[in-house]
């Protein structure tokens, strides 16, 4: 079984706003 | 056929012809008969009698000129043309010659064929810096202790091969003309032999310049007697050839020397070596250490082995040593985000595509870790695995594992599902 990739936009990055990539 | 490779293409020593390096170039001389014309008379003797036939030195007429080119120009036996100095130049004052040979030359012998009767003392010199310093090579006089402080005919051993000698050997005035003076470089030396495995001879016959100086003019002892107006015009140096007779240095690595672009005489080197006399690998081949080639062996420079991702290299004598004398290279400035000693595997961050030959510009790919899946930046090397976070699965770490759901925390992307 082959799972979905991780979704970017599904990431809550209010308190990681600096781990956040470019393309999030 | 290149003589510096067998028929099979594997390198062999090989050496430059053996020439007259002296023949055509020019000869500094300190002293030249001729400005302004003056006579000179040449002695002869027959039986009890002595004779003297005197000419004119004239630097203004072909016919009685005297040049130094005369002394490197073609030796004719049957048309002697004769430098000469001015008339008695006797000691203190010397007479010197000398000869740049525009690069290293082994030599083997230095000889002067004289048309005046031999000097009573001179001493062969020579260069290896181009004439910044100088060295004796030999010392010829009937009085060495007292002209050049040396013993006469010392003996040479194994602890003095690189010293000169006085000899009074070749300084009787007789002949009076067409007399030789010839010095052989390795004679009576040694290690001459085994001139292979001998650095100290290797050095001894190298020669980047020859400097002849005479300093004292044999006489009949009537210079000061009531004719000696005459008698002082007989006695000059002259000389009809000057040999050196050598090889172009070039350590075994060539079989020939030419003029390069800037007209300097080089030698042109095989065996992947560089420098006016092959005295060095040339870029990029130093996977050991230059060495002068032997009979036995070429010792031919290897190139670096950096599968074709660096264009740079260094020698390191550890490493060389560790490897048993095999290799020695290191690769400098790794491309195609390569790394270590051959740029052999991948730099942190990329891993090898199998797919691919190491020597493959494209043969590293990117570890393309996931920002937010994966605990790292760097894969494994070999399988491009980047390491993962709990839960987290797939080469690039960019799915949740079976069992697994995405969260809202890009510290725990995937959580257990309940």
């Amino acid at each position: 079984e082959v799972m979905p990739t991780l979704d970017m936009a599904l990431f809550d990055w209010t308190d990681y706003e600096d781990m956040k990539p470019a393309d999030a | 056929p290149d003589p510096c490779y067998d028929e099979n293409g594997n390198p062999r020593r090989c050496i430059p012809d053996f020439v007259n390096s002296a023949f055509g170039k020019d000869v500094r001389v300190s002293s030249t008969c001729g400005s302004p014309a003056a006579r000179y008379c040449v002695v002869s003797e027959k039986g009890d009698d002595r004779s003297r036939d005197c000419h004119t030195c004239d630097a203004g007429d072909p016919k009685k000129y005297h040049p130094s080119a005369y002394l490197t120009d073609l030796n004719n036996p049957h048309n002697l043309t004769c430098w000469q100095s001015e008339n008695y130049a006797q000691y203190p004052q010397n007479v010197t010659l000398t000869l740049s040979l525009g690069k290293k030359f082994e030599v083997t012998y230095v000889s002067l064929q004289f048309c005046s009767p031999r000097p009573e003392s001179m001493a062969i010199y020579k260069s290896m810096d181009y004439g910044k310093s100088w060295v004796p090579f030999q010392y010829y006089s009937t009085q060495c202790k007292k002209m050049y402080n040396r013993q006469n005919k010392a003996v040479i051993t194994k602890q003095n091969e690189q010293e000169a000698i006085c000899t009074d050997s070749h300084t009787d005035m007789h002949p009076l003309t067409g007399g030789l003076i010839a010095f052989s470089t390795l004679d009576g030396r040694p290690s001459a032999h085994d001139f292979d495995n001998s650095p100290v001879l290797q050095d001894w016959v190298t020669a980047t310049d020859i400097k002849v100086i005479f300093s004292r003019l044999h006489t009949f002892g009537d210079e000061n007697e009531d004719d000696s107006e005459l008698a002082r015009d007989s006695y000059y140096y002259a000389v009809s050839d000057l040999q050196v007779g050598g090889r172009c240095k070039c350590n075994g690595h060539a079989s020939k020397c030419v003029k390069d672009r800037e007209g300097q005489l080089v030698c042109e080197c095989k065996h992947n070596t560089a420098g006016p006399e092959c005295d060095r690998c040339k870029p990029f081949h130093y996977d050991r250490p230059w060495q002068r080639a032997t009979a036995r062996e070429a010792n031919e420079c290897v190139a670096c082995h950096c599968n074709l991702h660096a264009r740079r290299c260094r020698f390191n004598m550890e490493l060389y040593k560790l490897s048993g004398r095999r290799s020695g290279g290191v690769c400098l400035n790794c491309r195609h985000n390569t790394a270590g000693r051959h740029c052999h595997y991948c730099k942190e961050g990329f891993y090898r595509d199998m797919s691919k030959s190491i020597s493959h510009r494209r043969a590293c790919k990117a570890c393309d870790c996931h920002p937010v899946g994966a605990a790292g930046k760097t894969c494994n090397q070999t399988t491009g695995q980047c390491p993962c976070k709990d839960g987290v699965a797939g080469i690039t770490c960019n799915r949740c594992a079976k069992g697994y759901q995405q969260s809202r925390s890009p510290i725990a992307p995937c959580i257990k599902i309940p």
